[in-house]
């Protein structure tokens, strides 16, 4: 494993951390879409349905658990605890998610590195991660006061995407026959839809400025 | 019988 795909996992990892901080001791989910959230407890139940098939690493096995355990744990939070419910921005959050699903599928039929039932649902997840980010920003978009948490959290998921795409580089260059062309333009996809919001971060950040996109 | 590759990533 390579510098960039550890850093990407780790803030990956981060990015997870910094929701759970916020749900669980803040008691909030101010800012967080749960379209998206949904949208990646699909992504990482059809594409980890490999656990039960195959074995990579302990690392590997061990790292898929953590990202379907905390996403579905999100999903559980946001619809269903007394205190954090409360504080879901549902009037805010209209994206029309499961919309994006059926073209995803549809794609995916089509598309896909072998038609079996795990590799067709393989592609259909990296299909809908590369547009689960949506909601969340469309949601951002509409928030007057971006928390720092929330900022933080998208920000780690960017940097996730564009470490990926740094660690695929740099596979692709020292190893041989590693080829991955539907993760490489879904990952790519995944990762130009940040670049606005990068922007934006990063102008309050070097303004000394809160944090707010353009309507 | 054409072997797709593995799929070692997260």
């Amino acid at each position: 494993m390579n510098i960039f795909r550890l850093a990407g996992d780790m803030t990956h990892l981060f990015s997870v951390l910094v929701l759970l901080l916020k749900i669980h001791t803040i008691k909030s989910c101010a800012g967080i879409s749960l379209k998206t959230q949904e949208l990646y407890a699909i992504v990482f139940t059809t594409r980890y349905l490999d656990l039960f098939t195959t074995y990579i690493s302990l690392y590997n096995t061990i790292m898929k658990l953590i990202f379907l355990g905390s996403s579905i744990s999100i999903v559980w939070y946001m619809r269903h605890h007394k205190v954090v419910r409360r504080s879901y921005d549902k009037d805010q959050d209209t994206f029309r998610h499961y919309l994006l699903m059926l073209p995803c599928l549809l794609l995916a039929l089509l598309i896909n590195e072998k038609f079996t039932f795990l590799e067709v649902m393989w592609a259909f997840s990296l299909y809908l991660e590369a547009v689960a980010i949506l909601p969340q920003l469309v949601l951002l978009q509409r928030t007057r006061n971006i928390d720092n948490l929330t900022g933080q959290y998208v920000l780690l998921l960017g940097a996730y995407r564009a470490l990926y795409v740094l660690n695929w580089i740099y596979r692709y260059f020292t190893e041989e026959n590693y080829v991955h062309w539907i993760t490489w333009v879904s990952g790519i996809v995944q990762t130009l839809l940040y670049a606005d919001f990068f922007y934006y971060y990063f102008q309050s950040w070097k303004n000394n400025v809160k944090l707010q996109l353009p309507a | 019988c054409f072997q797709v590759p593995q799929k070692d990533e997260l």
